[in-house]
């Protein structure tokens, strides 16, 4: 494990701190995509498969029960919990799941390393999780003023996916590690996705301004 | 290095 991996999950993890911080303190989910939220569940449901199969470390396994409860547990409090739910902004979070949903799973019965259930879900789960912020941006860009809470957490997931590019080009130097292509063409796409975000989140920062997306 | 030596990343 190298610094880009680990700074890469930490981030991870603290963008998933702070949208429960959100939830359970302000008792709000205003300004979060929920169809962002049902699609990491999903990433997460069809990336970790092999949790109890295949042992990497105790690390990865506790890392991975983590995403898998807490990105499930933020559907259930946005779906049902008697306060949480009353913020959610429905009328504007429109996008459609399945056109994302649709083409990631028809891209993976093509274009995988090998065509196994285990394989194909795996690679399913990596194009899903490329376009899964999508809703949240487009969200976001409907919002008037995005609260700060918010505007970490989508900062915090974009930094997640550039420390993990320096961590597979860190990877690709120091190991005899493969190239999979798969794997950082998606997760190139992914970081991409939040480059424009980026570019307002640092000006509103470097103004001290409020973070706002142009329409 | 085995095929899948990159599903040690989450």
């Amino acid at each position: 494990m190298n610094i880009f991996r680990l700074s890469g999950d930490m981030t991870h993890l603290m963008s998933v701190i702070v949208l429960l911080l959100k939830i359970h303190t302000i008792k709000s989910c205003a300004g979060i995509s929920l169809k962002t939220q049902e699609l990491y569940a999903l990433v997460f449901a069809t990336r970790y498969l092999d949790i109890f199969t295949d042992f990497v470390s105790v690390y990865n396994t506790i890392m991975k029960l983590i995403f898998l409860a807490t990105s499930f547990s933020i559907v259930w409090y946005m779906r049902h919990h008697k306060i949480v739910r009353r913020s959610y902004d429905k009328e504007q979070d429109t996008f459609r799941h399945l056109f994302l949903i649709l083409p990631c799973l028809i891209l993976a019965l093509v274009v995988n390393e090998k065509f196994t259930f285990k394989e194909v879900m795996w690679t399913f789960s990596l194009y899903v999780e490329a376009v899964a912020i999508l809703p949240q941006l487009v969200l976001l860009q409907r919002t008037k003023n995005i609260d700060n809470l918010t505007g970490q957490y989508v900062f915090l997931l974009g930094a997640y996916r550039a420390l993990y590019i320096l961590n597979w080009i860190y990877r690709y130097l120091t190991e005899k590690h493969f190239v999979h292509w798969i794997t950082w063409i998606s997760g190139l796409v992914q970081t991409l996705l939040y480059a424009d975000f980026f570019y307002y989140y640092i000006n509103s920062w470097k103004n001290n301004v409020r973070l706002q997306l142009p329409a | 290095v085995s095929e899948s030596d990159v599903k040690d990343e989450l």
